[in-house]
């Protein structure tokens, strides 16, 4: 952060408060939030290889507490994180995707957020092998074993609810529908947590005093 | 909850990968 400037990296500094502002701009969070931001995208990104980016096995080892790159939803999650699809999360990449899951964001843009996660290969539909794929990934995650009747008898459940038009695919107007309908699946799209982020909250330990006011 | 009475979204929302919560943990 810029909490202990010296003047060789005052033009530094400069850059930083201007992007902190720019993204406090762009989406939900203040000044105070995005910095706070940048302090747990420093942790993330140096966790371990310390270049400024969130690689793929960065953010798995966050989420799964191990260090791999091999996990269907972690895949979903970093693409659609990294908006510029280069292989790695910036600090804008990571502040434009949390803001979506702020308790004060949009519902519209949680719906497509989630829409776009489980549109495994970008049709601009959830297909039904797509969900099966997805369904079945979590069951080997949670060593459930279902025999194929009963994975057909949940997907038949979830398709008569979500799939109107009976085309074994489920746009965009049919996804909102369901979500509406069925809120609870929108609830890992929310992270409570980010309400309260503040320097002071996060880190007791800083004194923060910017030049920017919220 | 059995995952058999689950829709299937209900079951996919359940994964790690998708529990960005982690990302807060100290």
């Amino acid at each position: 952060g810029c909490f202990e400037c010296r003047p060789p990296r005052l033009q530094n500094c400069g850059n930083r408060f201007e992007e902190i502002a720019r993204l406090a701009s762009e989406t939900i969070f203040t000044v105070n939030e995005v910095e706070a931001l940048y302090e747990l995208f420093k942790k993330l990104s140096s966790s371990i290889i310390d270049d400024g980016l969130i690689q793929k096995e960065e953010l798995h080892l966050a989420l799964f507490k191990t260090p791999s790159d091999e996990n269907l939803f972690l895949n979903r999650v970093f693409y659609l994180f990294d908006e510029k699809k280069n292989g790695v999360i910036e600090f804008d990449e990571f502040v434009h995707a949390l803001s979506v899951f702020h308790p004060n964001a949009p519902m519209e843009e949680k719906i497509d957020f989630a829409f776009r996660l489980y549109d495994l290969r970008q049709t601009g539909f959830i297909e039904r092998k797509e969900v099966k794929a997805m369904v079945i990934v979590i069951l080997m995650e949670s060593d459930i074993t279902l025999s194929d009747d009963l994975l057909e008898a949940i997907m038949d459940r979830t398709f008569a609810d979500a799939d109107a038009d009976k085309d074994d695919r489920i746009n965009t107007e049919e996804w909102k529908d369901f979500v509406l309908r069925n809120p609870n699946l929108l609830k890992n799209m929310t992270l409570p947590y980010l309400k309260d982020l503040s320097l002071a909250t996060v880190f007791p330990s800083f004194t923060f005093n910017t030049r920017i006011e919220d | 909850v059995s995952p058999v009475t689950m829709n299937a979204f209900e079951l996919i929302s359940t994964s790690q990968g998708l529990n960005l919560s982690s990302l807060f943990e100290k």
